[in-house]
């Protein structure tokens, strides 16, 4: 709530320029709880943001009110706009536009700007949605209003997969957020996906983004519902890198253009059913900038969504800037709520009686929920990823309607090792099947709790192709479950159209990836007399809260006192001299005990975010003050030190580690500038800092990324793992897989084949295609073909000719070699041998001529419908039955 | 049956020698180097301009020269992506 006398500010006229100036004010006014939000906001179109102030049916909206009158308005986060530019000097957008999170790759520069077209209005309007200035007399606001935003201009012409990466890797330090309102064709028969540039990209954002917490995707479910599209066919929605964000109407509901899959996280309120729901309102796109063409409210689809979760999630950001990109999948799916949109079919508790749906995920988004948990938010434990088996036993698929086949498999969550997974986050199930037509196929899994995930509903449209290769079909719904048990996968022919032939399940397998620990920590922040600091205090999770809890209670960890817990607000006693006096008087100990030091040693340490290094020493005043004594540990500097042993040092020689000395930083942590050990990231042995990409070597358990230059428990797909030295090395060009070796490939990039594990744009010669994509070698008499068999032959190997698909040597009786073409021709009429055109030999009762025919000797050889002329039979006039000549 | 898809000019190599050595190869063989691919340290954009920007086939002679280059340790051609908005 805001005091409109309690703020002013130099808010820019419409005839402004609007190009890019230092981040302004952000625009708060005072907190008035009480007002309704449609009083607070200036902003013309605010009443038209229904899905922001109690619009939607029933009084619902997604809850930004608590969140912003808690203050969050997702100042100092940046959000970027992948998509078909933003309109940079829009005037509800110009105070927020961020130089930094922008670029062009459509013409290689930096200013997204949209090219004019009618058409490029579309980033322009999502990055309304998410950082709209507030309080103004133009359109609405943004979720997050005082949001950096920018935008990538990349739609406006072709799209490539090194296209894909450069966006997805834009200043990955200083972007927090990336939402994406695009993808595949939802045409209902696609099946495709980030390519190798483009995952390594997602790779990178997520292990090294926001400095090692990980960049945050936001992606758009899909429009493909009239399509029966799925959105677990959409490798970018399908991955675990991204949030995907499925849309609600007004009215609660399932909109029309709606994709129902696993993979969705959670929704928020677009558009319905023009007529009876609203849209979204928005900046809209007008280079001319004429006022009745800068706003819309009428964006619509799942377009609209993904920036609206986008905003939500850049204000829990803001709660709690720490947040790594799965803690914020955590918070999305621990507080978005299902109730709004209960009236829609389809909701399942799972195994720890959370609800979820295929239609909306966990629910819709819900910011004042978001941020108050994100405020008490404690790190998840680190990643771990535990894959089964792959199951190759090859498994016949019937042909008949309605058809299942079960298969299982028993896992123990990798119990025991370090890549135990005890409480689950995504679970990707991939499969390897042929099936004709693939789109008549439903997979279902079910868990060893109970939950059933339909990871593929049947798609109507999908009757050309027959094959997922290595698919990894992505479930969230089994978030907080347990891993181990037995996991069924059933297959089952559940489309009209009709199957002529059985199909094959070639292989599948699970990847399990969750935590060892419950993941689930809050903190309330406690004021440390001692050492004049917040301590954080871990409280498991409350346990009779059905909305928040994830299970598995009274299985709870509290934090456990690492040695490096706490290290930010470490109580270094004696960097100076105030805090050496408080300790000695809190604890009562005896005044600091002080060694000799030496000439020229000054003190420059004073506060506690600047420990002491070897070189620094104490205040000289102290050394006259203070009795000196010489039995300091040898890691002590020349300041001197409390008492015996390396925990009483004023200061160290070397490094200290939590409160003591030591000569060396011990593996899995590494000196800072102030020669404090620090941790290195979990995934690290030897590091050159706390991030991710700061590996020298890795953990146990970890492979290191040759060409990420970071440290994962597993290869990601594009790599093969060499067990020799660790290493995840990438697969050679065009391998979508690769074993062994980088040029063994075991499956290919989408448009490829396959020919003795190396991948082709079109199989080589003497092979043909197979319906799986591979090549097979050709009859060995054909150069081309469709298929082994002799009589399937398109061309020849040269010396032989074709004729009916086969291949021979020599040309049969009434058929002339095409040296040429390498085919059998038939002779013209009446050649009993022939060399191509030119009669050899002719049949009886015709004669060869001079020009190397055949001709009847006999007007009596001519048909009833030609005439006979100098040896020819000539076809007569068409409207005569029978004739005389050519007229 | 696949949509053929339509080939670029450009070509995404990865060198794990670093900038430096990606300008000489690039040199060498008269690619344009359009530099590093976003974050994607030791990958960069290459260009030829004498080969079609938009063909039905990869070009062969190009995957020969970046495949016989021991420096180039993985290579792809670019090919367009259908990519709508939603």
């Amino acid at each position: 709530d805001f005091m409109p006398s309690s703020f002013s500010f130099d808010y820019p006229t419409f005839f402004d320029e609007f190009g890019p100036r230092p981040r302004q004010t952000t625009y708060h006014r005072q907190r008035n709880r009480g007002v309704p939000l449609q009083n607070l906001f200036t902003d013309p179109l605010f009443k038209e943001q229904w899905y922001l102030n109690g619009g939607a049916k029933d009084g619902y909206d997604m809850n930004l009110g608590p969140a912003w009158q808690k203050g969050y308005t997702g100042k100092s986060v940046v959000v970027s706009i992948l998509d078909d530019g933003i309109q940079t000097n829009h005037p509800d957008l110009a105070l927020n536009y961020d130089h930094q999170a922008s670029t062009d790759i459509n013409d290689n520069d930096n200013d997204p700007m949209p090219r004019d077209n009618g058409d490029n209005k579309h980033g322009t309007r999502c990055a309304g949605e998410v950082a709209a200035v507030a309080f103004n007399q133009y359109c609405g606001v943004g979720v997050a209003y005082n949001a950096s935003i920018g935008g990538v201009r990349m739609l406006d012409g072709p799209v490539n997969d090194a296209v894909e990466a450069r966006a997805l890797g834009l200043n990955p330090d200083h972007i927090d957020i990336y939402s994406a309102s695009w993808g595949p064709e939802d045409d209902g028969k696609t099946v495709d996906g980030p390519g190798p540039l483009a995952r390594r990209a997602f790779i990178y954002g997520v292990t090294s983004g926001r400095k090692g917490k990980g960049s945050i995707f936001v992606w758009a479910s899909g429009n493909g519902g009239r399509h029966t599209d799925s959105c677990n066919c959409d490798g970018y929605t399908n991955s675990i890198f991204t949030l995907s964000i499925s849309s609600a109407t007004q009215g609660g509901y399932k909109p029309w253009y709606l994709e129902e899959c696993s993979s969705t996280l959670a929704s928020t309120y677009s558009s319905g059913t023009p007529g009876n729901d609203k849209s979204v309102a928005t900046v809209d796109m007008d280079a001319k900038l004429r006022p009745d063409h800068i706003c819309t409210v009428e964006h619509t689809g799942t377009s609209a969504s993904a920036p609206l979760a986008a905003g939500i999630a850049a204000l829990a950001l803001e709660a709690n800037p720490s947040l790594t990109w799965r803690d914020m999948q955590y918070l999305v799916v621990l507080t978005s709520r299902s109730t709004p949109l209960e009236k829609e079919s389809g909701w399942i508790l799972n195994g720890v009686k959370r609800k979820v749906s295929h239609k909306f995920g966990y629910g819709l988004m819900d910011a004042g929920a978001m941020v108050n948990l994100a405020e008490q938010w404690t790190n998840v434990p680190p990643q771990h990823i535990c894959k089964s088996d792959e199951i190759n036993e090859e498994r016949r698929i019937d042909p008949t309607y309605g058809y299942t086949l079960s298969v299982y498999m028993d896992v123990t969550g990798c119990a025991g090792s370090v890549n135990e997974v005890r409480f689950l986050e995504h679970v990707q199930c991939k499969v390897s099947l042929r099936f004709f037509p693939r789109g008549n196929l439903r997979l279902l899994l079910t868990s060893p709790m109970g939950t059933t995930s339909t990871l593929l509903f049947e798609r109507p449209r999908d009757v050309l192709s027959s094959s997922f290769d290595d698919w990894p079909f992505l479930s969230v719904h089994f978030w907080g479950e347990k891993a181990d048990g037995r996991w069924t996968l059933q297959v089952n022919n559940a489309g009209n159209r009709h199957v002529n032939s059985p199909g094959i399940l070639k292989k599948w397998q699970l990847i399990f990836y969750g935590t060892a620990t419950n993941p689930i920590r809050i903190r309330t922040r406690q004021f440390n007399p001692v050492h004049s600091s917040y301590a954080s205090v871990h409280y498991p999770y409350p346990v009779d809260d059905d909305q928040l809890a994830l299970g598995h209670r009274g299985d709870v960890d509290f934090f456990p006192s690492s040695t490096f817990q706490g290290y930010q607000g470490y109580p270094y006693v004696g960097a100076a001299s105030n805090v050496q006096a408080s300790v000695a008087t809190l604890d009562g100990s005896s005044a600091p005990i002080l060694t000799n030091r030496l000439p020229g040693d000054t003190s420059s340490s004073s506060s506690f975010d600047s420990p002491p290094s070897s070189s620094q020493v104490g205040d000289e005043s102290l050394d006259t003050a203070r009795k000196i004594l010489h039995d300091c540990d040898p890691q002590c500097d020349p300041q001197g030190c409390y008492g015996k042993g390396p925990t009483q040092c004023i200061a160290c020689k070397n490094y200290r580690l939590d409160n003591t000395c030591v000569s060396q930083c011990p593996p899995r942590s590494f000196p800072n500038q102030g020669g404090v050990c620090w941790p290195c990231h979990e995934s690290c042995e030897i590091c050159a800092g706390a991030g991710q990409d700061s590996c020298l070597s890795c953990a146990p358990a970890h492979l290191r990324v040759t060409d990420l230059a970071v440290c994962l428990q597993q290869c990601p797909e594009g790599y093969y793992e060499n067990t020799e030295n660790s290493t995840c090395v990438p697969c050679e060009a065009n391998c979508a897989s690769c074993q062994d070796r980088p040029d063994k490939c075991t499956s290919c990039e989408h448009h490829l084949v396959m020919y003795e594990n190396k991948c082709y744009a079109a199989c080589p010669l003497y092979t043909y295609e197979t319906q799986d994509y591979n090549c097979a070698p050709c009859h060995s008499t054909c150069e081309t073909c469709n298929g082994t068999a002799e009589n399937q032959c398109i061309s020849c190997r040269p010396g032989l000719f074709s004729l009916n698909g086969a291949c021979r040597a020599s040309c049969p009786i009434g058929y002339g070699a095409d040296k040429k073409r390498r085919e059998c021709v038939p002779c013209p009429p009446g050649c009993a041998t022939c060399d191509m055109s030119t009669c050899r030999s002719c049949d009886d009762g015709w004669s060869l001529n001079e020009e190397g025919l055949c001709a009847p000797e006999h007007r009596d050889r001519c048909k009833t419908t030609e005439f006979y002329e100098n040896g020819h039979c000539k076809q007569c006039h068409a409207s005569c039955k029978t004739c005389a000549g050519p007229g | 049956p696949r949509s053929t898809p339509i080939f670029t000019n450009q070509f995404a190599v990865h060198v794990p020698d670093g900038p430096d050595a990606a300008a000489e190869i690039a040199a060498k063989y008269g690619f344009d180097n359009y530099g590093q691919i976003g974050a994607l340290k030791e990958y960069f954009l290459f260009a030829d301009k004498r080969l079609h920007k938009r063909s039905l086939s990869s070009s062969e002679s190009h995957h020969k020269t970046l495949r016989d280059e021991p420096r180039v340790r993985w290579f792809q051609q670019q090919h367009e992506k259908k990519r709508k908005k939603r």
